[in-house]
């Protein structure tokens, strides 16, 4: 009854709480870890340690290039209709504005269409974005493109209102993406309620004038490291079950959701193995990925590295939503081995965590997805997570100790069970 | 070697689910 044994271990017994302090020391510690940052080349370095102190197999660290952008100094104030301080977060890769900033009407859309509707105001305007939430996946491109399709009318900066479920008056950062051929503009996330209230302004057909001042920078790409640890396999040990979280985060709070959480489930559910004297036929591998949040950067890499052994991964794992309490496993791969599947998520049964969801992906692993390899991540309240991501309230009082005791008990007995049961997962 | 190289598996479903179950 390996799984019995790894869940009261993990929740009940002398490992529980472990993945919460092992995590809160870190963040602590450390802090968010910026790619380019010394703040992730510590962590990193912090990690490598805490890994080889804790006995696991094959511990090391692959060298990648990843990218250097800083925030530097960034403010916007509405100076009409009246003066108000507004918060901002520059997104990431943006360009900086001139020293005296940028000073400009505002032209606010609610989305790409009325932008191509109004095209013609908004040249030389600051573009507001006000486009509603539907979900992270489809609101996103909002942050990711809003700049580009702006510059592409003339624009001279956008505000994007920040991509979240919930909000707090506290923006919300992340990537976004320049195109060749277009200008570049600088581009910052701001709150839903300086959003909506901008909205509210000009549908009152007052004049909105805002100073931004952006101090963001991009430097030469940074050296980095994804950080790699087994337990070797048994019987097949070329074989692999791949399980992982990201190690950098963005410049806010602590990083502790994103993805600090998914990190340490995952050097959890090894921890937790090691601690049962248990090793599994197959190896299982955990890889603690660097420059997740500028795409998937030090991924990337890794997988042209190991692409090579494609055959030899039975399932591939990232933990990249949260680490709340699970309601089940989301999965993509063949219909045999979703089957499969669902008869190990019945392990869990003790736990009444026994679903099996479409859609098991992760930026670091869908390399692997997309070229065949099994796939899974945890489902868990993705509204909540979305409250807390890229904003300055990712940090440890936003985790749960006994909802990560029950993610990291989760993703452990379904890695091992895969990695020992007698036959890779089935593929198409 | 039981290994799944070539999409054929070696065992049946009901043989994998005895297997899985036996972990709990």
């Amino acid at each position: 009854d390996v799984a019995k044994a790894i869940i009261n271990l993990a929740v009940y017994g002398k490992s529980q709480n472990r993945s919460y302090e092992r995590l809160a020391l870190l963040v602590d510690t450390v802090g968010p870890r910026l790619s380019g940052s010394k703040n992730l080349e510590k962590a990193i370095q912090i990690m490598y340690q805490n890994l080889q102190e804790n006995g696991l197999d094959n511990v090391h660290l692959e060298p990648v290039k990843i990218p250097h952008w800083e925030r530097g100094e960034e403010s916007a104030v509405m100076l009409q209709p009246r003066i108000h301080k507004m918060a901002i977060l520059g997104l990431g890769s943006s360009i900086g504005t001139p020293p005296e900033g940028i000073t400009a009407e505002v032209l606010v859309v609610t989305s790409f269409n009325e932008l191509q509707q109004r095209a013609p105001e908004a040249k030389g305007k600051i573009v507001v974005y006000n486009q509603p939430y539907v979900t992270y996946a489809e609101t996103v491109q909002y942050r990711v493109q809003g700049a580009v399709e702006a510059a592409k009318v003339g624009a001279l900066a956008t505000l994007i209102r920040s991509v979240a479920s919930f909000s707090i008056y506290s923006p919300h950062t992340g990537i976004q993406e320049y195109q060749d051929g277009v200008p570049k503009i600088p581009t910052a996330c701001i709150t839903v309620e300086d959003a909506e209230m901008m909205s509210r302004m000009a549908s009152h057909g007052l004049k909105i004038v805002i100073q931004l001042k952006m101090g963001a920078k991009t430097y030469p790409d940074a050296d980095s490291f994804n950080t790699v640890a087994e337990i070797t396999g048994s019987k097949y040990p070329e074989q692999v079950v791949l399980v992982s979280g990201h190690l950098d985060s963005w410049d806010v709070g602590q990083g502790a959701l994103d993805d600090g959480g998914g990190a340490f489930i995952s050097w959890e559910a090894l921890s937790l193995i090691k601690d049962l004297g248990l090793r599994p036929k197959r190896t299982l591998r955990m890889v603690l990925w660097t420059a997740e949040e500028q795409g998937g950067i030090g991924a990337y890499q890794y997988y042209q590295l190991h692409k090579v052994n494609i055959s030899n991964y039975s399932l591939v794992m990232e933990s990249d939503s949260g680490t709340f309490l699970p309601t089940g496993l989301q999965f993509t791969g063949s219909t045999k081995a979703r089957v499969i599947m669902e008869e190990v998520m019945k392990l869990l049964q003790p736990l009444n965590i026994t679903q099996v969801f479409s859609g098991g992906e992760g930026t670091d692993i869908n390399f692997w997805i997309q070229a065949g390899v099994p796939g899974a991540s945890i489902c868990d309240d993705l509204y909540k997570y979305f409250s807390f991501h890229h904003t300055n309230g990712d940090t440890m009082t936003a985790m749960n100790p006994k909802e990560m005791n029950v993610a990291a008990a989760l993703w452990a007995v379904v890695a091992f069970v895969v990695a020992d049961m007698e036959e890779m997962l089935p593929r198409e | 070697k039981a290994i799944y190289k070539n999409g054929i598996s070696q065992r049946t479903f009901e043989e994998i689910k005895e297997e899985i179950a036996s972990y709990g």
